[in-house]
């Protein structure tokens, strides 16, 4: 069973995927994200952190034996069980298209959106019109894909849902308001049925779905 | 956390990219 | 053994990944990449393509038993072999860290570069110009890496490997001239030894290194 630190800032959705695929395998994962345990901007650009995670980014894992591992993808699978895995080739193979696909095509759009309401980046009209359209379309293919599914692979919780809920956990938050994700209730009944797992509960808390979107916070 | 989240190396023009790609090669393909 | 069709267009560096994890798995892999049996840009928008592949994209995979894939990484960890992928807990993460790396950190400055040499988009000098320093970080991070390693993660080839040559590919072939690749022997070194295997060498061909760094080709 894995143990050790994982290194991160506070509030850190590609942290949380970790921290959830703990919750299901019982990993003994210690959460290093504030000082003096660890400060974002000083303790990851020290030589000792830089000698065992030479990009500098966090999320970063360090097991009690020594293991290192950057890129957060990697942690939580480490950190997995089987079953969140994917027990069979065919169904972990279905886990990676859909960590892929959080990674492709969510983030970048999601970030580009959300970032200018949570004021920290500059708001470009065509940038957040653009990320929206493709919003919609990732939601139209998760929608259809939920139609006859509970969860994105087999017929339990995997790595695809806990990447591809954390992917979308600050548009559910800030900009998904009801009437721009009522086309979608697919993917909102699956999101609501993962965030509210226990093993999610324990890292993310409550979450709150966004009642009105959230515009560019100057 | 915020702050922090703003260091982020975000692919934000992906889609340019990526469409860029997908016309060159269509375009390749005839 | 998996066995099924690839369906691509040529000289796609995505779909080389899976091309040549197949041929360390021995899995039996039509490639579908011109007509009649796949035109990109007509095939992958009709909707018997759409219904098994939502997003329209290449490369993606259809078992003989009907099994379907997308998203490169997903199919080409399909069609590995326990060694590709990594026969230990361990090693398998370490696989999936650096085909994380490759996405996150190797193709976004790539692309930035190289595209606009192969025509495929505008140049735009201060995008080139940040695009030839993010490369410069990542060469640094691999030649730490691989100066006591001959591959990324273990004794052998791995996805690791297949994943981050393959998105270093263009980066190789079209503008790494020998000054600039002048300082990172190890990852030159590393990358003509993954090249030089029979399978790779039996999906890439010759791969001849940059010569001269290409510019911008209007």
């Amino acid at each position: 069973m894995a143990a050790g630190t994982l290194f991160t800032y506070p509030d850190n959705w590609r942290a949380f995927k970790a921290q959830i695929a703990a919750q299901y395998s019982g990993a003994r994962l210690k959460v290093a994200n504030n000082a003096p345990a660890f400060t974002f901007g000083q303790t990851n650009r020290t030589p000792a952190f830089l000698n065992n995670f030479p990009l500098g980014k966090v999320p970063a894992y360090q097991g009690d034996d020594g293991f290192c591992l950057f890129e957060s993808n990697a942690i939580a699978h480490f950190l997995s069980n089987e079953a969140l895995r994917g027990a069979t080739p065919q169904a972990a193979a279905q886990v990676l298209q859909w960590v892929s696909f959080a990674d492709a095509e969510i983030v970048p759009p999601a970030s580009a959106w959300v970032f200018p309401t949570l004021g920290i980046m500059h708001f470009n009209k065509q940038a957040t019109e653009q990320a929206k359209e493709e919003t919609k379309k990732v939601l139209s293919v998760l929608n259809q894909h939920l139609n006859t599914r509970t969860f994105l692979v087999g017929e339990r919780v995997s790595l695809a849902d806990v990447s591809v809920a954390c992917a979308m956990l600050w548009l559910y938050k800030q900009v998904l308001e009801p009437a721009f994700r009522q086309p979608y209730p697919n993917v909102t009944r699956w999101f609501t049925t993962c965030v509210n797992q226990p093993q999610f509960k324990a890292v993310l808390g409550e979450v709150k779905l966004c009642e009105k979107m959230a515009q560019f916070d100057a | 956390g915020l702050q922090c989240l703003a260091t982020e190396n975000i692919w934000f023009d992906k889609h340019r990219y990526d469409d860029a790609e997908r016309c060159f090669y269509e375009g390749a393909n005839g």
